[in-house]
Order: C-alpha cells, then structure tokens, then sequence
C-alpha cells in the first residue's frame, strides 16, 4: 500500500511488464480529443455526443446524420421548378440546363458536390463555366479571376500568375489567392 | 401458418415503404389494415408477428449482397414499431407495456441466436434495429411531438416518452456484455449512441442519469472482471479504448452527470484504470472558472468555489446498511462504542481477489468504506452551512475524529482505502475538496499516531502521486492538496526516510 | 480469467462491430435527384 507499489509504473525499463502503461498511466489524451472533436483549449463549447459516430476511430470513417427538425412548410411545397406536385428531378442534360440556370453559385456547388457521377454534376458543370468559373483537375475546387486585377503571363504561355476568388468547399466559403494558374489544369 | 402469414404481411410492409414515403397515405391504410384484421390484436399475435419480423429482417441481412443494402427489412421493421406506438388507440394495454411486450420477445431474440450460433452470431442486424428504432423516434418526437395532429394522442406520446427510452435501457441492460459477449461491441455503441446517450443525459429532472450509471457500471464491471494487470486480453484492451473515449465525450458535453454520480461510478471502476478515474473525476460543472491549482501562492480557503457543496445524485447513506445508525449517531455524539462498532464493521466476511496497485486481494468492504467517507463530507459540508466552518474544520469535530479513528484502529489495509477514499473527494474547488483537503494535511501532520505515522503518511504521499504521475487530466484538489504538503513549513517531505527509501519516487517529488 | 468461450465470442463481436454507417438514419424511400451519366474522370467521385 506504499510507495513502493509505485514503482512498477514509473520505472521505464519494467513498463508493461506489470501493469498496462496505457491504462494506469494512461496517454496523452490530445489526439484522443481531438478524433472526438473537442479542441483542447475550448471544451465544452460544442456538444460532440450529438454527432458521436461511433466509440472507436477505426468505425468513425463517415459522417452520421444528426438530430434535426424539419418544420411542415418547408416539406410539399408545390411546383418547385414546374414539377407539379413531385419533387424535381434532372435527368436530362438537353432539357434542364434551363432549370439548372436559376441556381445561385453555391447552390450549384452544393449540387456539383453531392451528386457525383450524375446528370446534375454535368448539368451544374456546364452552368458554371457559363459563369466564367473554371474546375481545376488536381485541386478538385472551382475557381474565377479576381476582377481587381489582370493576370501576368508566364513565358511559354502555360501558366499565368494572378489573383482568383476559389469556392472552398470544406469550409464553404469563397475567398480570393493569390495563385500560378496552369492551363492545362482547368477544365 | 400462422408465421408464414405474419411473415407475409411483414413482406408486404417492407415492399411499400420501398415504393412510397412514409408518410404516404397507403402507409396509414396498411396500419389500419394490420390491426382491423386482427394481426396484432391479442398478446400472442403481438409476439409471433415480432418474431417473423425480427427473423425476416435478420436472415435478409444474411443474404444480402453485402455491397448492396442489408438493412431494407430491418429499417422497415423500426419504422413499423414506430408507426404502431403512434397510430394505435391503446384501450387494453398501455403503450409502455406494448413496448415493453415487443422489446421483450426481440431480447428473447437476440437470446436464442446468440446461444445458438455462439462465435457464429452476428450482432449487426440487431444493432441496426435498435439504431433505426432510435432514429425514428427521434424523427416523430421532436419539438415535444409537434408532427402529431391529434392533441390528445401528442400528449400522451409526451408522457409515454420518457417510458421509451426507460424501456430501451432496460433492454441494454439485459443484454450487457457479461450476459452476451457476442453483442458486446454492439451493446458499447448502443449505448453512446448519438439518438440515445444525450437523450439520456438531458431527460428532464435527470430522469435519466439513473439507469445510465446502471449502464455505465454495466460496461466497468465486465472491464474489472477480465482487466488482469499485465495480461489484458486484446479485446477488453479494445473495449477500454471505447469507454475511454466515451467518457471523454461525457466529460465534454454534461460533466455534471460525472460531477453528481463520481461516487457510484467510481464504485465500479478497476483500480488500475487510474486515468480513466482522474477523468471522472477531473469533471468540472460548465461555466466554472478554476485558479490554477500549480500556483505557488493559492491559498485553498480562499478560493471561492469552496463555499459550495456539490451537487450529489445519488445518496450514500443508502449503502451504509448496517452502520448508517452507528455513524449518524457518532457524528452527533461520539462514543467509543460507537466508534468500535464502526470500525469493526467494515470487513468483509471473507477475501476477494481485487486487481490493484500493489495488491491482489481485500478484505475490507471498500464500497462502505467509500459510503462513510463521502457520507461524513456530505454532513460535514451541511454542518458548515447550518453553523460555522470552525465546527467542521476543527480536529476534535465528530467529523475528523470519525475518520482518524478509521485509520488509528485499522491496519496498512483499512488506511490505504480510507485514505484512497478521501482522495476520491479531491475535485474542483468545492466544500467537499476543501474539507478533505483540511482532513488529509492534518492527518498528515499529526502527531498523536504514534508508531503508525510514518505509515500513515506514507499512504497519503502514494495515493496523491499515483493521482498526479499518470498523464493529464489531475485533479485540482489532488495537486492543491500535494502541493500544500510540499509548502508545509518545516522539514520537506524528501527528507522523510519512507520517501528516501525509494529514489525514483524522490526526484519525482523533488521535481515536483 | 475470460473462459475461452466468452473470449471468442467477444473476438467475433470484434470483427462484426458496428460502424459510422450501421449507425446512420435509415433512408427506405428516396426520391433520386437526378440519373447517373458519365461524367468527367477529373470530377470529385464521391459524395
């Protein structure tokens, strides 16, 4: 019941030869905290049980839904985009550009994003280079020139150097770079 | 038969939901139906309808494409649940007790796949049942049931809520890992679920917090079962890793559950988890602002959080059994016999094999021991409040003299869990960390103990460090109360032979 | 010590423990926004 019962847990070379090191003494728990979501200079401010994915990192690999309440008047609101009572679709590139033309820029993004692989990611695709935004390849973000200012040409004319407004979809917002475009890089 | 025609309806169930939304008209017509016709109408009906559903849902999980969806029929059998527990007129049995009926029979489920297909059984579909049934609810009850037109049926679906999650605790708890290993995992994320643990935790008027200290002592009596010192089996190691995060979660979101329930929790909780217990009982209250406990010149009487008790959920007077009369008549008049009767009362009938630092078995009932203890700072911190703090913080108190009895007539033993029990009462600054805070200096620097003080205080110097040598989070009180030690004016503690005696413990204090 | 028939069924809840996915809202009925059309190898692929 002394001192000496110590020991074991604190003499480095006899570690995990008597007890679990990362159970008595434990770990630093920062990593730990922040897999869970809780930056360690602000706890308590967001409630991380409320999105708890799973107990374990390794079965943490999505998002899960959270609680959230939908009010009946944003639900069957009728002839949304002239769809009559169903909800409206895009499945036709020819006949719902027309559609897809009243979107504002970040719902276009939404759209682009979330359904890969689909009739409205070419759809949204479309519409937003008519708007002079332009997809880049390995960056996997939508960007357009910064109006204040005009861009300098490399030599060669592969690349130019310039500012441009990006869509950050991570943080879903937009914000201006400074930034060496290359060509071949956007579509 | 009989079970081939429920088997046939559930089919028929799971085909419309896939065709329409849920709140489709022809949904509430096939309810309708279900019950005009009889389906559900008696108590047997009831139970053999849930067993096609329950083996439909599972065995379409077990042959489905695992690429593709496995979990149509298990989801459309949530859904169905939910849909009955809103749309039945309940005039023959209460709405609990058809809850209740159903969760029964899916235990008893649960209950014959797991003992028939051992290693074979596959907890997944079951997980995703309760997970789906959660998520439901959670869908039709929120805003206190708003979605519901009919006001008489909104009320009473108010009223049945808390029943709902009650009902679903008690499921958990039958089938707590002890009982079915092969739903362990499930069971773990089952009860941290996001539609279920912060439900639990905010339930009015703690409603809640009851069966969920069940759970969680649940969850740390399998841990303490199977956690050996060295050799922790790779899975439990696993199953520690979760609660660790679990509880780091808890700590964040209502440290006020850890805060009021630390007593019961750490009841439970295996000695060698020494982090998991600084945890627990490192929670401090939301919005409490803490002075730094390593500054050299706090002064614990003057901080201002001591005035207050914590706030305690669960009562230990209720397991002081036997010595509640001896020790509440001590505190308001002691007497030698008093103190006898304490202090002989508080061993176990036999050994039990225990997984300490230091000791492989007890004798002593260390839960009664935590009960006394936190139970004298509960009455300490009262006293103080109807009186004067000069009647508790005064070592000829009842108070005082209850507890340094403890140690004076105990062996190694009984001290070192007395004082391990104090050192639970260590927290944030409050009434209670402030009044042991007191108890533990004086004891450590008393000197009417005789030959039994070098002892003495060689437990205390242990069980404070053992509560700062681990990684973070310590206890404010826990380094407040070492670190007033080590500012005592007089010798320092490294000059104490017991100290010198083992060198690694000495430059840690001296580095301390 | 965990008799040997509780230890592996506690492996087999190991391997079967439930993930993110298993525990996200059921979605039965969905109205699809929009078909599937091939779009450009460069494009995000998922969701």
């Amino acid at each position: 019941y002394g001192l000496k019962a110590l020991l074991p847990l604190i003499r480095r070379e006899d570690q995990s030869t008597e007890y679990d090191p990362s159970m008595t003494l434990g770990i630093d728990l920062t990593p730990v905290l922040h897999s869970l979501g809780i930056p360690s200079n602000q706890q308590g401010r967001h409630r991380v049980l409320e999105t708890f994915q799973s107990p374990w990192v390794e079965t943490s690999r999505s998002e899960v839904e959270p609680r959230f309440f939908v009010p009946e008047s944003f639900k069957k609101i009728p002839n949304v985009l002239q769809a009559g009572n169903r909800s409206p679709v895009f499945n036709s590139v020819q006949q719902d550009l027309a559609k897809i033309s009243l979107f504002q820029d970040e719902t276009l993004f939404y759209l682009f994003y979330k359904h890969p692989g689909s009739v409205v990611q070419e759809l949204t695709y479309l519409e937003l280079r008519k708007r002079n935004w332009r997809y880049h390849k390995t960056l996997k973000v939508w960007l357009t020139k910064d109006p204040m200012m005009e861009p300098v040409v490399a030599p060669g004319g592969a690349s130019e150097r310039g500012s441009y407004v990006f869509f950050d979809p991570q943080r879903w917002e937009k914000c201006q770079r400074d930034f060496v475009l290359f060509y071949n890089a956007i579509m | 038969t009989d079970q081939e025609k429920m088997s046939l309806v559930f089919t028929e169930w799971v085909k419309l939901l896939q065709r329409v939304p849920d709140d489709d008209i022809s949904v509430v017509v096939f309810i309708r139906q279900m019950i005009e016709k009889g389906v559900l109408s008696s108590t047997e009906g009831m139970v053999k309808f849930t067993n096609a559903a329950l083996e439909l849902s599972v065995s379409s999980f077990k042959e489905s494409d695992p690429t593709s969806d496995v979990f149509i029929a298990t989801d459309a059998f949530s859904k169905l649940i939910v849909k009955l527990l809103i749309l039945q007129e309940f005039t023959d049995m209460t709405r609990a007790d058809y809850f209740k009926l159903m969760i029964s029979v899916i235990t008893m489920v649960i209950s014959e796949d797991h003992g028939r297909m051992r290693e074979g059984f596959n907890e997944r579909p079951y997980f995703r049942l309760i997970s789906s049934l959660l998520c439901e609810w959670e869908c039709v009850s929120g805003h206190n049931f708003i979605k519901m037109g009919d006001q008489q049926c909104r009320s009473e679906l108010v009223e049945f809520n808390f029943d709902f999650y009650n009902i679903i605790a008690s499921f958990l708890h039958s089938t707590q890992p002890i009982a079915f290993p092969g739903f362990s995992f499930a069971w773990i994320t089952l009860i941290s679920h996001r539609m279920f643990l912060p439900k639990m935790l905010r339930l009015p008027e703690k409603a809640g917090w009851a069966k969920l200290v069940l759970l969680f002592t649940d969850l740390l009596k399998f841990m303490a079962q199977y956690t050996k010192k060295n050799d922790v089996p790779d899975a439990v190691s696993v199953v520690y890793k979760g609660a660790l995060r679990i509880f780091l979660a808890v700590a964040n979101d209502a440290p006020g559950f850890l805060v009021e329930n630390h007593y019961e929790l750490l009841n439970n909780l295996p000695h060698v988890y020494m982090q998991l217990r600084n945890i627990i009982l490192s929670a401090i209250p939301k919005n409490l602002v803490v002075p730094n406990p390593y500054d050299p010149n706090l002064v614990i009487d003057d901080v201002i959080g001591c005035h207050d008790a914590p706030t305690v959920f669960y009562d230990p007077v209720q397991d002081l059994h036997a010595l509640k009369k001896p020790v509440d008549n001590y505190l308001r008049i002691p007497s030698t016999s008093l103190q006898r009767a304490i202090t002989t009362g508080i061993f176990k009938p036999e050994y039990q094999k225990d997984n300490g630092i230091g000791y492989d078995t007890v004798s002593v009932d260390t839960k009664l021991i935590n009960a006394i203890v936190f139970h004298v700072g509960i009455e300490a911190a009262l006293e103080k409040h109807k009186t004067t703090a000069t009647a508790i913080f005064n070592t000829k108190s009842s108070y005082y003299t209850l507890l340094a009895s403890l140690l004076n007539d105990g062996n190694s033993e009984v001290r070192f869990h007395v004082v391990q029990a104090i050192a639970n009462q260590l927290r944030y600054p409050n009434a209670h960390t402030h009044w042991f805070n007191y108890v533990l200096k004086n004891f450590f620097f008393a000197e009417d103990w005789g030959s039994n003080k070098a002892e003495i205080q060689e437990i205390i110097v242990r069980t404070l460090l053992e509560r700062i040598v681990t990684n973070k989070p310590h206890c404010w009180g826990a380094v407040v109360t070492f670190a007033d030690l080590l500012k005592a004016p007089g010798a320092s503690i490294t000059t104490f032979q017991f100290i010198k005696d083992v060198p690694e413990v000495e430059l840690i204090i001296k580095h301390l | 010590t965990m008799p040997s028939e509780m230890a592996s069924q506690l492996e087999s809840s190991l391997l079967n423990c439930p993930d993110s996915l298993d525990a996200d809202t059921p979605s039965l009925h969905q109205d699809v926004l929009s078909m599937p059309h091939p779009t450009s190898i460069f494009f995000p692929n998922e969701t």
